[in-house]
């Protein structure tokens, strides 16, 4: 559909993975994504988890909800994910 | 790698290593994958991974780690090229090459046809590789890439090195490498990456963080040659030919001559389907570009003579090629015109010592740095022209897929991408020393005990070098480092105005921007080199404070010394205090250094080098002062 058609992969940082015990990554990236798409299956949305190291995921998202993820509490940044190359 | 490790003076057999810890160092590479079996690669006299390992091999399909290849990952499953197989085998060969030079084992009589025959090694031939595959020949995503990262801090690897960049620098919020390197800086791991290949041109270097290596690159003392015989006379031109003529001479016919089917200007460059077939069927074609030699190829030419606009580099053609300066070409171009039955050979390259080297490589990315003007990018030096190393024998050495049957064990290429493994291998060698030292520790070693190279007569050469050429023996025992933590890059962030919001949930800590933190000026990092763009307008009068520690000898007395770089007559460079004395070991002292002078004219860089001296330590730091704009 067009509007597929204006979704890409972004990624969404959001700094160092917290020290709480009870904090889940991954449940977080997932109500993320839910809270901003309104869709309740997100398994074709979420390209990517980062939760070991540091704490983010990569989406494919609207212009629209990149806006609202961009604005939620807890999210560094939100930039398109690129293709660099070997040097 | 049979060349560069001995020009730098890290010589086979006569450098002092410590085995048992070389062992344990793992070096975490970024890239294209790797090829398991290749002989850079064999784990013979390797005992199991190191206890600190908490990685594993899931390298897919047909892929199998041993005790030199500990860990492998691939990230090319979702999006990847259809048909390309599912595993962190390599398909390409840049990740293979890129592993061997960082820590592949010594591997005697390795050669590319012959060419470059010597000992092929890594940095740190005794250490593991674990390997992160983000590139295929789609391209490599950030979003993988910053799997990889996530992947490689938690698995527990000792230094990052990473190959790959944007054309153009990012803000650090939205730089993979850099959020990755700051994560994995904050976990002690140093991430060594290129610089980019844009260069000449000036503001090129796309990797800026100061919380990353970031490595140019420049050529050795080996250099290939491939030589064109016409009538009696020879000429010397540039390309790894690997094809031999066996001296045999060909008719030689020009592009431009060759085609009844495209204008003259598209017949010179022999583009895509101009040449007649039965018009350079067994001949030497000339072609004023490299890709022409593609055309003269499918057209059934024996080989081609091409213009280059590149001198400083011999790239690896898919067929017998021969490449030539502007003036060699057209003493080529008056050959072939002025001679009746025009007759020529291209030999097989050789190579030969090359007395000007170490020079950057024209195409490696220079400064400044568009993100933080006042921290100098890139920040050292390595080779990374005609580099041997292994190779993946799923790729062709050309790179050229679609002409080049080829499959050879090791391969010659040139690249930023060349250079970064180097320095790489030297920072995990450090390692060996100095398991403990932070990753700012190991980057300032490296940084200020690099061979000194000089700008040309091109003022703005001082954005391409940064602090010199590497020199991994000397960087062992630095004597003095300007360390830099990380709440000191918090602090940075603060100054490049990140709100005390951001910079929390990036450290992950209790960090806040006070007012004082966002008043401090960048070039106030304690980073081993100095920088500072000022107005073009006025008159200059400025500080770096800086802080060294003491790694050298417990008791030692250091001397400043500035020495004079380019237009630096321009500039009063004053150190306060100009000796140091230290008592003992990781003792901390700082200095200021003020430099002053006239406006400066942009385009116009002044530089020096400060120098501490203890007499047995050189630490030297680079003090480059620019006009914006």
């Amino acid at each position: 559909s067009h509007q597929d058609e204006d979704k890409q992969v972004y990624i969404v940082y959001m700094g160092a993975v917290p020290s709480n015990a009870g904090y889940m990554p991954s449940s977080q990236h997932i109500n993320i994504l839910r809270e901003v798409t309104g869709e309740s299956s997100i398994e074709n949305r979420l390209v990517r988890s980062y939760r070991r190291s540091f704490n983010g995921f990569a989406a494919t998202l609207s212009d629209s909800e990149r806006e609202r993820v961009a604005n939620m509490e807890g999210v560094v940044s939100v930039f398109p994910s690129r293709k660099l190359q070997l040097q | 790698t049979t060349a560069s490790w001995d020009f730098m003076g890290f010589k086979e057999n006569k450098t002092k290593r410590v085995p048992n810890l070389e062992s344990d160092i793992i070096v975490g590479v970024i890239d294209s994958g790797i090829w398991p079996e290749s002989a850079s690669f064999d784990d013979n006299g390797f005992g199991p991974p190191p206890k600190k390992w908490k990685g594993e091999c899931d390298g897919g399909q047909n892929f199998t780690c041993n005790n030199k290849i500990i860990g492998a990952r691939y990230y090319t499953r979702n999006g990847g090229i259809i048909g390309t197989p599912q595993s962190a085998r390599d398909h390409i060969g840049h990740g293979t090459h890129t592993s061997s030079t960082a820590a592949g084992n010594s591997v005697k009589d390795a050669s590319f046809y012959g060419l470059g025959l010597g000992t092929a090694r890594g940095g740190v031939p005794a250490a593991r590789i674990a390997a992160y595959k983000v590139c295929d020949p789609g391209g490599c995503f950030s979003d993988r890439l910053l799997s990889a990262f996530d992947d490689a801090i938690a698995d527990g690897v000792d230094v990052i090195t990473i190959s790959a960049g944007a054309d153009l620098a990012a803000r650090f919020e939205q730089d993979p490498i850099a959020i990755g390197a700051f994560h994995a800086m904050a976990k002690g791991i140093l991430t060594v990456n290129s610089a980019g290949n844009n260069g000449p041109s000036t503001s090129t270097v796309s990797s800026v963080a100061p919380w990353i290596l970031s490595v140019s690159a420049s050529n050795t003392n080996r250099a290939f040659f491939t030589k064109v015989v016409l009538g009696n006379e020879k000429i010397v031109g540039r390309s790894v030919n690997s094809y031999d003529l066996k001296g045999g001479k060909y008719d030689l016919v020009y592009g431009k001559s060759a085609s009844s089917r495209c204008d003259e200007g598209s017949a010179r460059i022999c583009s895509s389907g101009c040449l007649d077939k039965k018009l350079v069927k067994g001949k030497i074609v000339l072609c004023d570009t490299p890709l022409g030699s593609h055309e003269a190829e499918w057209a059934g030419a024996v080989g081609t003579i091409v213009k280059n606009d590149r001198s400083d580099v011999s790239n690896v053609f898919s067929s017998p090629v021969a490449a030539l300066s502007e003036d060699q070409y057209e003493t080529v171009v008056s050959y072939v015109t002025s001679t009746e039955d025009p007759k020529v050979s291209i030999l097989k390259s050789d190579t030969s010592m090359n007395e000007t080297a170490p020079v950057v490589a024209s195409f490696s990315s220079r400064g400044p740095n568009t993100i933080i003007p006042d921290i100098l990018k890139p920040d050292v030096t390595a080779p990374g022209i005609e580099i041997l190393a292994a190779y993946s024998l799923d790729a062709s050495p050309s790179g050229d897929a679609a002409h080049d049957n080829r499959r050879a064990e090791y391969v010659v290429l040139s690249g930023t991408s060349m250079s970064c493994p180097h320095v790489a291998g030297a920072a995990a060698y450090l390692k060996t020393f100095h398991p403990d030292w932070s990753p700012s520790m190991i980057k300032s070693s490296i940084m200020t005990t690099a061979w000194p190279m000089n700008a040309t007569e091109d003022a703005e050469s001082v954005f391409a070098f940064g602090s010199g050429h590497l020199k991994p023996t000397a960087a062992a025992d630095p004597g003095l480092v300007y360390e830099s933590t990380k709440a000191d890059h918090i602090a940075l962030l603060c100054a490049l105005n990140f709100t005390t919001t951001s910079l929390r949930l990036i450290s992950g800590d209790n960090s806040t921007c006070t007012k004082e933190q966002a008043d401090t000026l960048p070039r106030n990092l304690n980073y081993p080199s100095m920088a500072a763009a000022v107005s073009s307008q006025t008159e200059f009068n400025l500080t770096f404070v800086r802080t060294v520690t003491n790694v050298g000898m417990a008791n030692s007395t250091y001397k400043a010394n500035v020495v004079e770089g380019a237009g630096s007559s321009k500039i009063d460079v004053k150190v306060e205090p100009d000796a140091l004395s230290m008592k003992s070991m990781y003792e901390k002292k700082s200095f200021t250094v003020t430099v002053s002078g006239k406006a400066l004219k942009p385009l116009e860089p002044m530089s020096a080098t400060l120098v501490w001296s203890d007499g047995t330590h050189t630490v030297r730091s680079p003090i480059v002062i620019y006009a914006k704009g």
